[in-house]
């Protein structure tokens, strides 16, 4: 799980059987003593491998948006609720978003950046690949110390060589890692037991970045966990990234299976893309 | 599929504010002190591991 906390941007990202929006009015109320007021919100998520583990408001969807459209102020008035399928039914994906007026996204062809984010989510990783993240016993580390090692281990300080890494290994097994590089921020979080293993990639982005950039982010993230399974869900003003993800992806064995679009009023274009490893 | 097993898909948040005061917007909600932030992470179940930032932001590993 991780936190990033920009001047007039918080963004948190929890697993678990966490009440992550529980979070939402008294982030609110910390910032309106700030001076600050809320001005859109975005809520995403996959589909859960175990919901009914998952305790209140997050025990369904339909009962997210209804805690969110009871906690935001009636200011954030443009709102929308869309769960994206895909051909695989433990893969969907699951957007809320609202804004006030000043936040619904025209996009322009002379806005001075168009950021990305890319959400990717990967199941039933490779195995070999999967037990670098289980510490050693009696290792003799910390989070801190083993979690470099991991990173080191397995390749993921090479995604963005270029940023500085937070990382932290959870005992027995587990990791997780935030990298910030400029105003940038990418995060990884890897689940790696067996029967249930998972990871995770988001980072953000410009459709100005080199095209090159987000090809070899993607490449470099299969080549760290191949997994069977892996959805990209990337929101942006402009349809200028989500093009890219498929020529990034299938040449590396997995094959694209569905993709689908929506509008929303704030984000802009969500695309959600699923992948799996293609027959021989 | 065991029905114990941690949850690895995430769910995730992203709000934005704006203000007036061009003082606080310069650092916004990085001045939040860290007993507030942590306030709102024991709402949502979770706590600080580790902690990173540059001029721009701040980013914080958390666990369960």
């Amino acid at each position: 799980s991780s936190l990033f906390v920009y001047p007039t941007k918080i963004i948190i990202k929890t697993c678990g059987t966490t009440q992550l929006l529980k979070s939402v009015r008294p982030l609110i109320n910390y910032a309106h003593d700030l001076g600050l007021t809320i001005c859109s919100c975005r809520y995403t998520r996959g589909n859960f491998i175990f919901p009914k583990s998952q305790p209140f408001p997050h025990t369904s969807f339909k009962e997210e948006v209804i805690y969110l459209e009871d906690k935001l102020p009636i200011t954030l008035c443009y709102r929308k609720a869309t769960v994206m399928p895909s051909k695989m039914t433990s893969h969907a994906w699951h957007v809320f978003t609202a804004c006030d007026q000043t936040q619904v996204v025209t996009p322009l062809p002379n806005m001075p950046d168009i950021a990305f984010t890319m959400e990717i989510c990967m199941t039933d990783l490779d195995r070999v690949l999967a037990r670098k993240f289980f510490r050693r016993p009696n290792d003799g580390k910390n989070g801190d110390t083993a979690g470099k090692e991991m990173t080191d281990l397995t390749g993921i300080g090479d995604i963005n060589p270029g940023a500085i890494i937070c990382d932290f290994a959870f005992d027995p097994c587990g990791y997780s890692m935030n990298g910030i590089d400029g105003d940038r921020y990418s995060t990884i979080h890897v689940t790696p037991e067996d029967g249930y293993s998972y990871a995770s990639y988001e980072c953000v982005g410009s459709v100005y970045d080199d095209q090159d950039d987000v090809v070899q982010m993607l490449k470099k993230v299969v080549q760290v966990f191949r997994p069977a399974t892996m959805s990209v869900s990337t929101t942006c003003a402009s349809h200028e990234v989500w093009t890219r993800v498929a020529h990034a992806i299938e040449p590396l064995g997995l094959k694209c299976r569905s993709c689908i679009m929506d509008e929303f009023p704030s984000a802009g274009t969500v695309v959600f893309q699923t992948f799996t490893v293609a027959r021989r | 599929m065991a029905e114990s097993g941690f949850e690895g898909f995430e769910k995730r948040l992203e709000l934005h504010f704006f203000g007036d005061d061009p003082v606080i917007h310069d650092m916004g909600l990085r001045l939040l002190d860290f007993d507030s932030l942590q306030e709102v992470l024991d709402a949502v179940q979770c706590t600080v591991v580790s902690a990173v930032g540059n001029q721009y932001f701040d980013a914080y590993v958390l666990s369960e």
